[in-house]
């Protein structure tokens, strides 16, 4: 472990509390793209299938459980609890288009052919992109809730720190792996604009406008 | 751990 994967993680782990506390105090699920919730839902199923078998340590196993229930729980709370707050005509994005190419790319570049690998590097594949059905939503409603962008910073940023520790690992501890790291950096590379206007616009306390 | 796999980020 090393401090830009752990401050990683942590940016993940507020993301996540992040959507959850805008969520539960606003009682809406205004402004979020339902479908990049259930992408990300699918990227924690697929890839901590080994949350029984493969124990790395306490810390590991922790968070899986808890990025699996909270994902779980906001698909839910969008979904049903929060429904009439579904902005469901600005969510159109085809989850297909990211679907299908992923689980063909992760059946033919991969490190492994096993059912585990695979779905590892389908989930691998699928988080570089499963942003997008929530950044296409933005480009239609053409704004953001304040809460949500500190939302997207969080999420981008814990990916741009991930890749840190990638560089760290390939110096200090020989441990390179290219389908993480190309995915990740296809990943963070999606949140450039966004990371522009929340610079430039909410962090000057503005709101999150995009260009009409 | 147990960790055949050696994958040990989340």
């Amino acid at each position: 472990m090393n401090a830009f994967r752990l401050v990683g993680d942590l940016c993940h782990l507020a993301a996540i509390v992040l959507l959850l506390l805008k969520i539960w105090k606003s009682r809406s699920v205004a402004g979020l793209s339902g479908k990049s919730q259930i992408l990300f839902g699918l990227v924690f199923v697929t890839r901590y299938l080994d949350l029984v078998t493969n124990f790395v340590s306490p810390y590991n196993t922790i968070m899986k459980v808890f990025f699996l229930s909270s994902s779980i729980a906001t698909v839910y709370l969008i979904y049903t609890k929060f429904k009439a707050t579904y902005d469901g005509n600005h969510d159109t994005f085809r989850m297909e288009f990211l679907l299908i190419p992923c689980a063909l790319l992760a059946i033919v570049v991969n490190h492994e052919f096993s059912p585990m690998e695979i779905l590892w590097t389908f989930s691998i594949y699928l988080e570089a992109v499963a942003i997008l059905p929530q950044l296409f939503m933005i480009s239609k409603t053409g704004e953001a809730e304040t809460i949500t962008s500190h939302y997207l910073f969080a999420l981008g940023s814990y990916r741009g720190l991930y890749i840190m520790n990638w560089l760290y690992r390939y110096y200090y501890e020989n441990n390179f792996d290219v389908i993480a790291v190309v995915a990740g950096i296809v990943q963070t590379v999606l949140y450039c604009d966004f990371f522009y206007l929340y610079i430039t616009k909410v962090l000057q306390g503005k709101k999150l406008q995009l260009p009409a | 751990g147990f960790n055949p796999s050696g994958k040990d980020e989340l």
